[in-house]
């Protein structure tokens, strides 16, 4: 398992610490406001208070031993910033940080921050796309205009085998898997026949999955 | 073309509506703030100044005509959840909503929204598993424990086949596609040689997925 040193604790950064404590890691919590400490001491394993613009403090809860570092600071842009800056002269390799504007993101990818998450627009960009193509329920995006969607089966194919839905030749669309309720069927074959309710996951261009639902 | 109100141009809010604009659909954008819509009218076609706590301006604006509506309200939680109590009288058939809480959110699911986004915790748990696989580049959920994987070619499968490599076999792995630079090769043989930098695309589980890289 791995070790991850996470610094603000807010909603985003809560949920960082959280998802990688279930997953088995090693974490280390820290946040400079007492009560959100308190608060979170009770799910996350290690999480402790301190002024993370502070090199003493940083250096006496160990942070120079971790490898990966997470600065999830939004309001206080210079606290951030000052955050990774001070990561970095602890040796922490990799350091991904949240920002709140584009502009935050370009300056602390400038000075070396390897990734910047905007968690809001990250957000709004998904549902966008989500409410955009109507059954659809999810999409990766894998190049540029190519992606795997997860969409509930159209009208147009159900009681359909994938052989005759055609979809490869018609809409260049290749088949990966189907979800029947809590089943999943990888690499369907082509006699398989799509039942109303499928979700389907398919591979190809988002405008050719739309396609099939019109 | 679909139409869509968004109420509440944050980060968020902005973002959900631009997203749509790009992908050409009628987008209604709205805001309490005058600056805000002021600032936005450069990108977005159709931008208003509204309370949305206000039915006779709501109604003024043809909001009735909407089909889906987005509230993108959060700091003030009693306005947001009056805007969608509004939204639903006006027969908006379609509400989604963004929250700053799990409280809030079961408030607005019990008032008949029919989803509700949480943004800060949705992209901190999407970076968590992000950074829980290592070599992992993106991940979409397909079902309980298994989904699409995107990942980093581990050293172990370059210079191998995917015959070669055994991912069924071993780690029950099916390889949908492989991305080399800019190429996608959807459906690769089993003869097809993985080389360092590959980015391969794999539907499994997310732990045995990681389990290939170690
Ligand atoms: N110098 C600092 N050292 C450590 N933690 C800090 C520092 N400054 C701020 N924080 C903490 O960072 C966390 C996140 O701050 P932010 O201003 O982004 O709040 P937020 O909007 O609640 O975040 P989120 O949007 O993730 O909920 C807060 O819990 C805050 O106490
Ligand atoms: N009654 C209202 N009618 C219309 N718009 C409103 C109303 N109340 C607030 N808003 C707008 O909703 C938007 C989002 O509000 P919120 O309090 O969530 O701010 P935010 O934190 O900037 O959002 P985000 O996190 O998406 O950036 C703001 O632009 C605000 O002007």
């Amino acid at each position: 398992k791995k070790e991850f040193v996470v610094i603000g604790l807010g909603r985003f950064g809560a949920s960082v610490a959280q998802t990688l404590v279930d997953y088995g890691h090693n974490v280390l919590a820290l946040d400079i406001d007492a009560t959100r400490v308190q608060h979170l001491s009770t799910t996350l394993p290690h999480v402790a208070q301190l002024d993370a613009t502070n090199m003493d403090a940083l250096l006496q809860a160990g942070v120079d031993s971790f490898e990966t570092g997470v600065v999830c600071i939004g309001t206080d842009f210079e606290s951030g910033l000052l955050a990774c800056v001070l990561l970095q002269r602890l040796g922490v390799k990799r350091i991904v940080a949240k920002a709140r504007t584009r502009t935050q993101r370009d300056i602390l990818l400038r000075i070396g921050v390897e990734e910047v998450i905007l968690p809001e627009h990250e957000a709004g960009v998904r549902l966008g796309r989500r409410l955009e193509a109507g059954n659809l329920v999810d999409y990766l995006e894998v190049s540029d205009d190519i992606g795997v969607v997860e969409m509930v089966a159209p009208p147009a194919l159900v009681n359909h085998t994938l052989a005759e839905s055609d979809m490869r030749q018609r809409f260049g669309l290749t088949a990966m898997a189907v979800r029947r309720n809590d089943e999943l069927f990888v690499s369907p074959s082509a006699s398989f026949r799509i039942l109303e309710g499928d979700i389907l996951v398919v591979m190809g261009r988002l405008e050719d999955a739309e396609r099939i639902g019109e």
